[in-house]
């Protein structure tokens, strides 16, 4: 009489839509923009290609209730993706491409296939993706089958390639609420390009207006390497998961084998540490001995410091460029800019930079106070921002007055936090829980940049005090 | 050379345990005891029987980094598990008992599973669960097996029940710091208590305390009773659903038997204006139809209000003595309780209920300014409180001086919203999103309330004023 069912990821997202960040048609359209350009952002980089992305909301129809039915397309010249591949990363939920240990916007396998879902259940169209790898171009229209988290494959046609071209196209219907949206939406794409100077972005409104976000450079960022884990991030299921598929033959080997920073001195004294034998044979380790281990690996002080090559923090020379260009700085302000070295929470690698700006051109386009700009993985953050990690070190871990800032000083702070794992609250990625090193991180950079700041507005209050003399 | 994969739904929470509310230490025991907790409270409530729930979190061992070790164990006086479904229901992800439209703390099939794979992860000790429905008491000891979202049973114990007891016992091991999170979850208790009085309530906390919370009233609420869908919450998805297992031999039987308030006339002037026969098969609408239908359904205003049957509001009595002991309200101070008529949003049926209080009392309790408390099917609602529909509506829809409140007016605004769908934006059930008609009858239910908060300021200010003279 009490009834027991099991759903599928996608009949959950379909029955939750909000979790996923499409909490309402105007939410929805920014959601959807969101996930497929950095869908594309992530292709592009992945083979250090500088992105041409197209971008076009077209309205097909109006409706009474305020919202519109979208075509929405975007086009990228990413890497493209393997005809046999396309229904799953489309159509299925938790499948995907950027499950390893390697910095990118996309983490969680479900960003593109929930677009796509939320456009079939308000419009009953199914998706088209074109794409090509270099070779054959492939074009399959497909739908969800949201009770089984299955591609439903609708068409499939196999183009001839003779430019060679390789990126992807996806074009599916939407309902949606552009003109709720467009301001934040448009807020977005600037702030997408001033960390992504690289990317040549074009958006089309359903008002047929052009927004065009020009290419500032060709260098393309390093491409992040997959590295494997640091042993600060053990825990009893990962740990289990190594011993199950490892080929080290004794503990010493599996510790300087699986993770890095472990050279065999360190191997050595950690597991003299631990308690544990080096030359135990990783299967046979108790789970009393494993939870040692990985209580002891936490705490252990003497591992390399994380290797970063994971990593593609955007870098101070092209942070301050971003910045000057898209606050529109002249030599009256004042801009440092700050990157720090990698950290670690969890035994995942990060890095957080800032920027603190202030002068008479941040007081000319922003009211007295602080604005906060946030990114993560180049992301921006436009959303719930007092929930996040951010706002809580700039509002409460910071002294301010310390620093010679007032209420009545216009600032802008911005802050860039990028990990193999951002530690996001939210399925739509609108802001970062506050994990305690990463708040720590956030609270020391900012302050490095402040004392800076601190003799600016010192010196700012002198010229001023004797100029009115 | 880019390597796609599929993850399940546990390895997903595994990796992203953030997302479920397990963001730190502190908040992992705050997690743990709102998803344990509101599972026995919603089986009580479920056999109409008053909960009998004894909560206990005992220090294990404590760590360097400030993170102990406990024991936490639940035991409640609900309608138990059959023994087939206790490995599911606690072991995997996406399964439960709440699929259902009736409301429910729970919805969502993951919060108690979330918490034994948090306490798994951390500690490497299997799960406990004792349950019977009356008849044996069946005792599991269990581990999920991650990567596969499966119970693995370590354990199963089946014990004579001469005393005929019903309920269900979790005990587990997790990492966590109480003292961090310990006077949240005390407000989260008190709160629960509060709008839960036929509840009784035991909590011992890792320094051996005892809080105790008593039942206030034998009186049960009604039980929510399943109700059909309404016709503003069809969708494509869920009419193709319908499709495929209906009996109705024609759209007009269709929507009379699958919906509720669908009438034999309604449904005519429904399928008309909609430009659909009433002897149309069903399963032969083209895919056009069913977007009309659904389309031309939203708008439709002449289907009858929502079947409420499904909810189950606090009530003013209720809520009213709940408040008063709460917060300790005399004569001398204001309260003023407001329970609307049943509302829909996307065909969800819900009810918003307030409470406004000020006074001496509230002036003594509380800085001057607004406190808020909030709720939603009765589960106090702690953090994220500005991301959320009532800060919204309390800070930005409500003109407060328009009815004589100042920033120096100390106030309380209780808010609770019933659905059988909360429009929670994160899984851990932080805060909800700021759909449309939910945050319109939020600030309708608030502004009627107002108004009598309007005349006793005025009186009291008066009175003030001859009192000086
Ligand atoms: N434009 C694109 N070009 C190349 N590959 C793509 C593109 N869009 C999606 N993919 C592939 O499809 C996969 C699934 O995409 P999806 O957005 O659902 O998840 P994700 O990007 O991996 O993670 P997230 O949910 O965080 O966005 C990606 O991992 C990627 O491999
Ligand atoms: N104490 C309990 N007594 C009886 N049944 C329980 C108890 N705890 C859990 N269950 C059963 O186990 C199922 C799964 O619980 P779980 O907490 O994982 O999900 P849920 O409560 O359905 O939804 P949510 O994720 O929103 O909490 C429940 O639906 C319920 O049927
Ligand atoms: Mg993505
Ligand atoms: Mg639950």
């Amino acid at each position: 009489e009490i009834v027991y069912q099991s759903i599928s990821p996608s009949d959950f997202f379909y029955r939750n839509r909000e979790i996923a960040g499409f909490s309402n048609p105007s939410r929805a359209v920014y959601a959807a923009v969101r996930e497929l350009l950095e869908n594309s952002l992530d292709a592009c980089e992945r083979q250090r290609v500088p992105p041409d992305i197209f971008l076009r909301l077209t309205e097909v129809s109006a409706s009474e209730g305020g919202t519109s039915i979208y075509i929405m397309r975007i086009e990228d010249n990413g890497t493209g993706l393997p005809s046999d591949q396309i229904p799953s990363a489309f159509c299925r939920v938790f499948y995907g491409s950027k499950y390893t240990l390697q910095q990118s916007r996309g983490t969680f396998g479900l960003g593109g296939t929930i677009t796509i879902l939320y456009g079939q259940i308000t419009t009953h169209q199914p998706v088209t993706v074109t794409s090509s790898t270099g070779g054959d171009i492939h074009e399959f229209t497909m739908m969800i089958d949201i009770e089984r988290n299955e591609p439903m494959i609708l068409k499939h046609k196999v183009l001839g390639n003779k430019k060679g071209w390789r990126g992807t196209v996806v074009q599916l219907q939407m309902e949606g609420d552009y003109s709720r949206i467009k301001s934040r939406l448009l807020d977005y794409l600037k702030q997408t390009a001033m960390v992504s100077p690289y990317a040549d972005l074009t958006f089309v409104d359903p008002g047929g207006r052009l927004y065009r976000f020009e290419r500032g450079t060709d260098m393309m960022p390093p491409l992040p390497q997959p590295v494997k884990p640091h042993p600060h991030g053990i825990d009893v299921e990962n740990f289990r998961r190594l011993v199950s598929v490892t080929k080290a033959r004794s503990m010493k080997e599996f510790m300087t084998g699986h993770f890095q920073g472990v050279g065999s001195k360190t191997a050595d004294k950690f597991l003299k540490l631990a308690g544990i034998g080096n030359r135990t044979r990783p299967s046979s380790m108790k789970p009393e001995d494993i939870v040692t281990l990985v209580r002891a690996a936490r705490e252990f002080k003497d591992f390399k410091r994380p290797d970063a090559s994971c990593l593609s923090p955007i870098g101070e020379e092209l942070l301050e460029k971003g910045i000057r260009k898209e606050l529109g700085l002249t030599e009256n302000d004042f801009l440092k800019v700050v990157s720090r070295k990698p950290s670690t929470y969890l035994g995942f690698p990060f890095i957080v930079e800032t920027a603190l700006a202030t002068g008479p051109t941040i007081r000319k386009q922003y009211k007295a106070g602080t604005t906060i700009i946030r990114f993560a993985n180049r992301i921006p953050l436009l959303f719930d921002e007092s929930s996040g990690v951010i706002w809580k070190v700039v509002n409460r871990n910071i002294h301010w007055d310390t620093y010679n800032v007032s209420s009545d000083t216009p600032m802008v702070v911005v802050v860039h936090v990028c990990s193999t794992k951002i530690p996001y609250k939210t399925v739509g990625k609108e802001y970062m829980a506050d994990q305690p090193e990463v708040e720590k991180e956030i609270t020391n950079v900012i302050r490095t940049a402040a004392r800076s700041l601190r003799l600016f507005i010192s010196r700012s209050i002198r010229i001023e005090r004797e100029r009115r003399r």
